[in-house]
């Protein structure tokens, strides 16, 4: 979901 | 994870290298900021807290720490190493960092992705990262010597960030389709802000001079 994606950059 | 976020990280990797190699080597830390190594600080902390609540990757969670333990050690050479500490530049340090971080945390209260604690401090992060290289850049400025290694750790700082960009494009056209308005227009802003000192650095470069910013 939205968490997932912005969230795995650095 | 595609070839220009890895690029765009390792990058940033060794920008940070080539920094704590300068300051150890020789033990100076001349035309570093401590305002913009501070702010940094700030950065990776605010950003990286979601190290206790979420995992994504042994990767990630690695870098995170390097991120967090580099920052902090770079601030600590800077203010409490007793031969590095004299070596810094403070009379022409003089940008008021701390004058970023409440419009950063207002616009961070006004536009979070999601209205909780972890998620405004992140929101935060990416907005005080992106303004953080100011006092760095105007500390560059005011310098008459600009050493190869403090100018080759700017330039790779600007790249990572060049780099994120065209891992966002590439990321939009292969994976999600999804506007990510909040990290893209504060990454847009924050790589902008390395324009002029890229247009010299390369100019320098070609021409075998040294690197020199106009005030």
């Amino acid at each position: 979901g939205v968490q997932a994606i912005e969230h795995d950059e650095l | 994870m595609n070839i220009f976020r890895l690029a765009g990280d390792m990058t940033h990797l060794l920008s940070i290298v080539v920094l704590l190699l300068k300051i150890r080597t020789t033990k100076s830390c001349a035309g570093i900021s401590l305002k913009t190594q501070e702010l940094y600080v700030i950065v990776f902390i605010t950003r990286y807290l979601d190290l206790f609540t979420r995992y994504v990757s042994f990767y990630n969670t690695a870098m995170k720490l390097v991120f967090i333990g580099t920052s902090v050690a770079i601030v600590w050479y800077m203010r409490l190493h007793k031969v590095v500490k004299q070596t810094y530049s403070r009379d022409e340090d003089t940008f008021k960092h701390y004058l970023l971080i409440p419009p950063c945390f207002i616009l961070a209260l006004l536009i979070p992705l999601e209205f909780t604690v972890t998620e405004i401090l992140w929101s935060f992060s990416i907005y005080l990262e992106a303004v953080a290289i100011l006092p760095q850049l105007l500390l560059l400025q005011r310098s008459s010597n600009i050493d190869n290694l403090t100018g080759s750790y700017v330039f790779l700082l600007g790249a990572y960030r060049a780099l994120y960009i065209v891992n966002w494009v590439y990321r939009f056209f292969t994976e999600t389709h999804k506007i990510r308005w909040i990290p893209w227009i504060s990454g847009l802003v924050q790589t902008a802000l390395y324009a002029d000192f890229f247009y010299y650095y390369i100019k320098s470069w070609k021409n075998h001079e040294k690197l020199r910013l106009p005030a």
